[in-house]
């Protein structure tokens, strides 16, 4: 009688403070699924194992949160995942760092657990691994999203000295002898030819906050 | 970072992880997310823990298994303990929060940053979504 299921989708992203309604709706709505889903499996009997990898895949699978689908992009325009889990009735753990193609890295993370005699896998190996095992496997730009682009777009220009929310702010200063960097570096993300990346879904209008992911 | 923390009707606890790092990294950098003990740990004589933040301090911080070990050998309600680890966060210079579950279905959702999305389900169904602030 006393199950229970705790979530967390994030830190440092969007406050309620920056958000709109719909945008507000739109995380409660995936987060209460979340919820809802992992509740579903405790309800059934299902074990606390079972119900935290069911819960996270509801967010991994949402563009709305870094992670899976949503995840944020690499310096050099990559989604790299990371995740764990962990078993507290036997100390089990398992975890993958760096992967690429998997859909749900918490899948992955809970096959090399149980299906390995390893703790962790990072890389290409672990890759291998999930696809040897049956996993979902996904070609890498599924995992684009334009809003985490766009952030990546930025956090480079801002790294190279012209942020593009401050070039619309007024400045004390004098213009500077030579032309400001006002075009950041640009990273190309592998697609199909003829459009957008596949799995590709409506970009989210969501936008992240100061902290960049 | 997204995560999970639950307790079944046999009394078994769990934690879960998973994230896409932080945006414009570089050199493979990796974060608490996938290091157990830092941002993941779950221990049925303790409680389950899943980190969100900044995953460097977490790491040097060990803050998932820092919070168990306090309650393990100091005995420390879970409450207690997971302030006291997420402060500890916050004195290196870190930020980020964390949920936290013991065996007793109490539960704890600290953090010293903004943004922090979180939930809970209890056994009647009786639920909860906060986003701050």
């Amino acid at each position: 009688g006393r199950i229970t299921l705790v979530i967390h989708g994030g830190a440092g992203t969007i406050t309620r403070a920056n958000m709109t309604p719909e945008q507000e709706k739109a995380y409660r709505e995936v987060l209460n699924q979340a919820l809802q889903v992992g509740y579903g499996v405790l309800q059934k009997g299902g074990t606390s194992l079972d119900a935290v990898e069911a819960t996270v895949r509801v967010m991994e699978d949402s563009p709305l949160f870094n992670a899976g689908k949503g995840a944020v992009f690499t310096h050099e325009g990559r989604n790299e995942l990371d995740a764990s889990i962990m078993d507290g009735k036997t100390l089990r753990a398992g975890s993958v760092a760096g992967i690429t193609t998997v859909r749900n890295p918490i899948t992955a993370a809970r096959t090399v657990m149980e299906k390995s005699e390893h703790v962790m896998m990072v890389g290409p190996g672990a890759e291998q691994f999930a696809k040897e095992k049956g996993l979902q496997i996904v070609e890498p730009s599924y995992f684009y999203t334009e809003a985490r682009y766009n952030q990546l777009q930025k956090a480079i220009a801002k790294e190279q000295g012209a942020v593009p929310d401050q070039l619309n702010t007024p400045t004390k200063a004098a213009a500077p002898a030579t032309a400001p960097a006002t075009e950041s570096k640009k990273i190309k993300v592998k697609q199909k030819a003829g459009g957008k990346p596949q799995g590709y879904l409506e970009p989210p209008i969501f936008t992240e906050g100061r902290k960049y992911g | 970072t997204v995560g999970a923390v639950a307790l079944d009707q046999y009394g078994n606890l769990a934690a879960a992880t998973s994230t896409g790092g932080m945006t414009n990294k570089r050199y493979g950098r990796v974060g608490d997310a996938p290091i157990i003990g830092a941002g993941t740990y779950a221990d049925n004589q303790s409680c389950a823990i899943s980190c969100t933040g900044w995953g460097e301090y977490f790491i040097r911080a060990t803050v998932a298994r820092d919070i168990a070990a306090r309650m393990e050998y100091g005995k420390q309600p879970l409450q207690q303990a997971a302030q006291a680890t997420i402060d500890k966060v916050a004195q290196l210079g870190g930020d980020g929060g964390l949920i936290g579950l013991d065996r007793q279905g109490n539960i704890t959702m600290p953090f010293n940053s903004e943004g922090m999305y979180r939930g809970y389900i209890k056994a009647n169904g009786q639920s909860e979504v906060l986003i701050y602030k």
